[in-house]
């Protein structure tokens, strides 16, 4: 484990935490896109089976179980929540995520490691996670105002991404035989999808203005 | 060749 590393996991925690405060808080669920929350569900589904098969380390399971907890728990406030699901932007969400599911599930079956059920899933897991953060940006696109805590959600999800490429170069540096092509051609693509975002993000932070996305 | 997958990441 090294600093880049840990640094990413920790963004990862905190936009979590920050996602999870914001509508309990709040009691508002209003600019989260509930279909990016479905897809990380699927995306982590799909990824953690391996909890069932092989141990790695305490860390390990324990933040993939709240990675699983969190999503499955924002999904549940969305949707069922009798405060909270009233406030979703369900007619700005409307982004088909079955056109980014089906390519990359596709995409899956044909260029992984392994041809084993554990191995395409955990390689469309892969794939799905560099897209899933669209229909979120799209609906940030659509809302006039983003509020603080929804920007600083995004933000800190896109450097949990930047980090990890840094965390990639170190290893490969100081680990032999160290390399997994289609993670970092997928984290690449991830990290591209932010930039535009972050473009933004840092502009409003300057100027000291509210953060809107240019349609 | 197959890659080695580093799966200890999240």
């Amino acid at each position: 484990m090294n600093i880049f590393r840990l640094a990413g996991d920790m963004m990862h925690l905190f936009s979590i935490i920050v996602l999870l405060l914001k509508i309990n808080a709040t009691r508002s669920c209003r600019g989260v896109s509930l279909k990016t929350q479905e897809l990380y569900a699927i995306v982590f589904v799909c990824r953690y089976l391996d909890l069932f098969t092989s141990f790695i380390s305490l860390y390990n399971t324990t933040m993939k179980l709240i990675f699983l907890l969190s999503t499955f728990t924002i999904i549940y406030w969305m949707r069922f929540h009798k405060v909270i699901r009233v406030t979703y932007d369900r007619e700005q969400d409307t982004f088909r995520y079955q056109f980014l599911i089906l390519p990359c599930f596709l995409l899956a079956l044909v260029l992984n490691n392994e041809f084993s059920a554990m191995e395409v899933l955990w390689t469309f897991s892969i794939y799905l996670e560099a897209v899933a953060i669209l229909p979120q940006l799209v609906l940030l696109q659509r809302t006039n105002n983003i509020d603080n805590l929804t920007g600083n959600y995004v933000f800190l999800l896109g450097s949990y991404r930047a980090l990890y490429i840094l965390n990639w170069i170190y290893r490969f540096m100081t680990e032999p035989n160290y390399r997994q092509y289609l993670v970092w051609i997928s984290g690449i693509v991830q990290t591209i999808v932010y930039i535009d975002f972050f473009y933004y993000y840092i502009r409003s932070w300057r100027n000291n203005e509210k953060l809107s996305l240019p349609a | 060749v197959r890659e080695k997958i580093a799966k200890d990441e999240l």
